[in-house]
């Protein structure tokens, strides 16, 4: 995801044309986002979460950070004064809006705005923005498409079908404990431009007519939101909790979960894992094994007491490919409260040691609460590791999402293909006993070229 | 970007347009502005942020809270807002219209 220009962007007709005089309709909000927004970041959350246009410790009144929030789930609907014929003709095709739920979690989508709203259009006006829907609760949805200030109110668009309206920009910058979380929080297109339809209907008798111009919804029968179940592999996520600790975790046999030894520490304590494919579903299970904390490896395998109905086996890859696109799932940032999230991205590096993939860096945004969630390859639909780690400025406090750290799934699967088979958890046990060299790389450090010589 | 976005660009590209809002014979006051999308073009409709509008209602922003309000009607703002639309080709900044809160943006040598 990323800023791009747009396609006409180095196709700029002159001349410059002034703005369009134009006045306020009505002032409209969806009352289910504003619902699902209360129920996300409201409460004993609310503190953590800032949706400011500025960063969290720039200088912002509170009335005016109050302003804000109260306006977050808000649009306008704006008609332009009459606007000269011959360009009314040329702005070609109308809009379509997707139904609510027919654009499935980790579908590509397309953010259209401009950063600084009218501070410098030429410049700015219609930038562009790539990324996935990320999670939707109702119609507040989640892009990782990553927006500016300024963008709010723009378009969201799919590639499938191909240039439908899904949302509007909400809020472009979400903190969250004073860290930028990466995510831009959207509002579907399709009950905002139902309630402007029912609230022209109850103004000026003249502005009812105005509802017939608005979009209409496309392909789905009227009220019958499609759920597409999105990509196949996002289901192989599921949800850790041990104690009082959650995390993620991906399924790997019908009876086995692998996730973070952070996220499930100790062996022979139980756990309760629960499958993103029922929203009810939970899964007792206990771990039968925990790398040690000296390990860099930071892993830890449940054995579930039964097997897990419905979830797709994911296929663990054995080639890694700097560059391919690859998407990560887990719980990070909301965890229970509305299932897992996709990230999309890159991957950004494979570290070897003798000529062995040990680590992966990836674009994508990872937050807390994702460690032990999956890490695929967004085409081939293939496990290529399990997230461990994001990264920390330890000097400035800054935390990158989208510099995050996993464990090849090479590392892991002749291991787990040995307990499954065997219940011998000797291969496991392997991982407490890693060569210097890997531990060097896990601990950030530039791993040696070869061991320093003594002088004597 | 691949082929499978030509169509959502170009919709992207000829729907994306800004608003702005400033208030009538107070231009230092500055101007809000954000982005927004062309719904209809005739006659031009268009759905953008709320945001922008806060300064100008005249029932102050506890208007978008009070319990059960869905929506607002135009006149929930004071006579004092002026609007503008402007989409691409762009448009420079209009005349007489000074940029409050200009970011102060540069751009560093990496």
């Amino acid at each position: 995801a990323g800023l791009e220009s747009g396609p006409l962007a180095g196709h700029r007709e002159p001349p410059l044309q002034l703005p369009h005089p134009a006045e306020l309709l009505l002032l409209l909000s969806c009352p289910a986002f504003r619902a699902h927004f209360a129920h996300l970041f409201g409460s004993e959350t609310a503190e953590q979460w800032r949706f400011a246009s500025t960063a969290p410790d720039a200088e912002v009144s509170e009335d005016e950070e109050e302003d804000q929030l109260r306006a977050l789930g808000w649009f306008a609907l704006v008609r332009v004064r009459p606007i000269p014929e011959e360009e009314a003709d040329e702005r070609g095709p109308r809009v379509a809006v997707a139904p609510l739920g027919a654009v499935p979690k980790g579908a590509p989508l397309l953010a259209c705005g401009s950063p600084f709203g009218a501070f410098c259009p030429d410049i700015f006006l219609n930038t562009l923005s790539r990324g996935v829907l990320s999670n939707a609760t109702g119609p507040l949805l989640l892009t990782d498409a990553r927006c500016l200030p300024g963008t709010e109110g723009g378009g969201v668009f799919a590639a499938r079908p191909p240039g439908v309206l899904v949302a509007l920009v909400a809020a472009p910058l979400c903190w969250k404990s004073r860290e930028w979380v990466g995510l831009t929080l959207l509002c579907a297109a399709a009950p905002l431009l139902r309630a402007a339809r029912t609230a022209l209907g109850r103004l000026r008798p003249c502005a009812a007519s105005l509802a017939a111009l608005l979009p209409p919804e496309v392909g789905a029968p009227w009220g019958l939101p499609l759920r597409d179940p999105g990509p196949p592999w996002a289901a192989a996520a599921v949800l850790v909790e041990c104690g009082t600790v959650w995390g993620s975790g991906v399924v790997v046999a019908p009876r086995l979960v692998v996730t973070c030894r952070h996220v499930a520490p100790r062996e022979a304590s139980r756990v309760v894992v629960r499958p993103t494919t029922s929203k009810s579903a939970k899964i007792w299970g206990h771990v039968v094994f925990a790398t040690r904390e000296t390990s860099p490896y930071d892993i830890a395998v449940v054995s579930l007491e039964e097997d897990l109905e419905g979830v797709p086996i994911p296929v663990p890859t054995e080639h890694f490919h700097k560059g391919e696109a690859v998407s990560v799932v887990g719980f990070g940032i909301f965890g229970q409260a509305c299932g897992p999230s996709v990230t999309s991205g890159i991957l950004s590096a494979v570290v070897q040691v003798d000529d062995t993939p040990v680590m992966l860096q990836t674009t994508c945004a990872v937050h807390g609460g994702s460690s032990g969630g999956p890490l695929f390859s967004t085409h081939s639909g293939d496990l290529l590791g399990i997230v461990a780690s994001n990264t920390r400025d330890n000097n400035t406090g800054a935390t990158y999402p989208h510099l995050n750290f996993s464990i090849p799934v090479t590392v892991l699967q002749p291991a787990l293909q040995q307990y499954s088979q065997t219940g011998d958890l000797g291969s496991l046990r392997e991982l407490d006993h890693v060569a210097e060299p890997v531990r060097v790389v896990w601990r950030l450090q530039q791993p040696l070229a070869e061991a320093p010589r003594s002088k004597l | 970007m691949g082929r499978q976005w030509g169509p959502a660009m170009r919709v992207a590209e000829q729907t994306g347009c800004v608003v702005s809002a400033s208030r009538a014979g107070q231009p230092e006051a500055g101007s809000w502005s954000c982005s927004g999308v062309i719904l209809s073009r005739r006659p031009g409709l268009v759905l953008c942020h709320g945001g922008i509008f806060t300064p100008f209602l005249r029932a102050g922003s506890g208007a978008l809270t009070a319990a059960g309000t869905a929506f607002l009607p135009g006149d929930s703002c004071g006579e004092d807002l002026r609007l503008h639309v402007q989409w691409g080709p762009t448009a420079a900044s209009p005349v007489g219209r000074p940029e409050r809160g200009r970011p102060a943006l540069c751009t560093p040598q990496c």
